[in-house]
């Protein structure tokens, strides 16, 4: 059996909120590692992994490893009944075709439970290459997604380009054109404010705004994001989840034909 | 011509 007890409840309902968009169904799977999924987008264009490591949990009980095929958008309707200062806890039976969510508001004077359909999903586990990114770039999420935002309105795609100038975000669209370009600044009052540029090589590749948007949606999940390039390989646009582990998202660049 | 690729091509499946 299985259950897990997340006293800060609001932070699953960030999760899902953050990849339910761009995934419908997924498994989750829980064993001594963690509780982590790996989905791939309907369009084939990106992957996300999470991971929730068993230290961010009051009570992380999971007595074998267990893979739960859910409906994203149905647990996200779930968890929106949850308060955002709600303790969640998710609880299966060995065997069991259903999720039992439990969200008790933080005086206990309220609890409520509700019971979810589990779904068999066959997906295969990717195999992440390991490889040396080009450069990274560490940022404020929010300016990471007000640029992405901003630059959608012009244009449907952003070519991303780290110089030793700084990272430069250009669109191009039928009204003209946008760059934005942000420059390394370490000179800041607090170090979520920083932003960060380790550059090996120069690097520039192009993404769909409209997959940067969706996955900017992890923004309330972490003060900051870092985005990973190298030429011809996906980006890898992650949010640290404090002291509990990681949303990543892995985005397919465009590619010259 | 920039055309998307699919993220497949880039993980093998284990």
């Amino acid at each position: 059996m299985l259950e897990l007890r997340l006293v800060q409840g609001g932070l699953l309902k960030k999760v899902l909120e953050s990849i339910k968009d761009l995934v419908n169904d997924a498994n989750f799977d829980c064993s001594a590692t963690g509780f982590s999924l790996q989905a791939m987008d309907s369009s084939q264009v990106a992957v996300v992994a999470l991971l929730l490591r068993p230290e961010g949990f009051e009570r992380y009980w999971c007595d074998r490893n267990i893979s739960m095929g859910m409906n994203l958008n149905n647990m996200a309707k779930m968890l929106k009944c949850a308060g955002n200062d709600d303790i969640i806890t998710l609880k299966a039976e060995d065997g069991s075709d259903t999720v039992t969510f439990m969200f008790e508001s933080p005086t206990q004077d309220k609890i409520a439970d509700f019971e979810m359909k589990l779904m068999d999903i066959n997906s295969e586990r990717l195999g992440f290459p390991e490889a040396d990114y080009h450069a990274i770039v560490r940022m404020p999420s929010s300016e990471f997604a007000r640029i992405c935002k901003d630059l959608s309105s012009i244009g449907n795609t952003v070519v991303i380009s780290v110089t030793k100038e700084g990272v430069r975000f250009s669109t191009r669209g039928d009204i003209g054109t946008a760059n934005v370009v942000c420059r390394q600044n370490t000179a800041v009052d607090k170090p979520e404010e920083a932003t960060i540029i380790e550059m090996n090589e120069p690097v520039s590749l192009t993404f769909g705004l409209r997959y940067m948007n969706s996955l900017t949606k992890a923004t309330p999940l972490s003060n900051t994001v870092t985005l990973s390039l190298s030429s011809g390989l996906p980006a890898v646009v992650e949010y640290r989840i404090a002291e509990m582990g990681y949303i990543r998202f892995y985005l397919a660049p465009k590619i010259e034909e | 011509l920039k055309s998307q690729a699919r993220i497949a091509r880039f993980f093998q499946a284990s």
